[in-house]
């Protein structure tokens, strides 16, 4: 059970690491860039697709979202490498109206590891196992995080089904609907 | 089965990013400061330590490694994270002669996520079975990278069995008798 293994690693390799230093990053941000950030959402969105196809530029996925910046480096020692930097890109969500809407955006990089693993047959599931495993990691990440209390309140996870997708502003629309949903 | 799939995360999401470009890097180094690294071991020298015990700062664990500096960044787009960092630390080692060894070195990242899960009893594991999981992630680890054409030869895994270790420079000369091993 792989992506059960891959949640687990997220939460302590990343998120039980960055969360509780979100909203500094944040403060800090908002103190040297002209941002609607700090009035916005504060958390960490991630983004998880249910087919685990992951872009590396989110803005090549919808021209309603647009690269704005990146929140301060977080350098911490990590198992013999000095200083490894951990950070985050915030995004411009434009809605229907064009009106900016600024958040801190990121799919989830295990998914990566869940895509490539499946493409090889050495790794030891293929495509239609993918799907499950998505689902494992999307609730095994879910019931970790609900009982972290350092990263509570820091986080929002976005379930995407892409598939079928003929809408070209399909992502930022989801986006949207879940920071709408939070206020 | 925990550790297959943190070895697949380990060579997917690291290894295969770090070690084509790792040559390039040592040259680049070496161009700007005065280091025996070029001459030396121009491999990425990973530690296992066989109870997934893993220190963040290497020269903690034997007063024989003292850290030189970092090799300059490699910033990749991953995931929607721009300009995301990795980098490598270059630590001297000496021996008993007093001679330093350059070498770039860090510990296997991905075994913090696999001691830390043997103490969350909801993680599904415990510390009888870590061990195990740490062999199974070598092993993995080393069949992937043998069939890795563009990894071969840029790196080294090192098992460190270090039970009962009385001697507290042990991880110094497990270091320098593989790095001779390789000459
Ligand atoms: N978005 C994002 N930004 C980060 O900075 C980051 N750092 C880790 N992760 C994800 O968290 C989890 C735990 O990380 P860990 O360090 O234990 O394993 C990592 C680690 O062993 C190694 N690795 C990745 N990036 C680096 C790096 N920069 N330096 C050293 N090792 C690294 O390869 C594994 C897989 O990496 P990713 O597949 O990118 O996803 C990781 C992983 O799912 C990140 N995710």
């Amino acid at each position: 059970n792989v992506a059960h293994g891959l949640a687990w690693s997220f939460y302590i390799g990343y998120l039980r690491l960055v969360l509780p230093r979100l909203d500094d990053s944040i403060t800090a941000f908002c103190a040297t860039k002209t941002s609607s950030l700090g009035r916005g959402s504060r958390k960490l969105i991630i983004l998880i697709p249910l087919n685990a196809n992951i872009s590396h530029k989110l803005n090549e996925e919808d021209d309603r979202i647009l690269f704005c910046d990146n929140l301060p480096n977080n350098e911490i020692d990590r198992a013999g490498v000095r200083g490894r930097v951990y950070k985050h890109s915030v995004y411009s969500v434009f809605d229907e109206h064009k009106k900016a809407h600024e958040c801190v955006l990121e799919y989830a990089t295990p998914l990566l590891t869940l895509h490539s693993m499946s493409q090889e047959s050495s790794a030891g599931f293929g495509e239609p196992e993918r799907r499950q495993q998505v689902l494992l990691f999307f609730r095994t990440l879910q019931d970790i995080l609900e009982n972290s209390l350092e990263c509570r309140n820091h986080y929002k996870l976005i379930l995407l089904n892409v598939e079928h997708e003929e809408d070209p502003h399909f992502l930022s629309k989801a986006i949207l609907r879940n920071l709408q949903q939070q206020e």
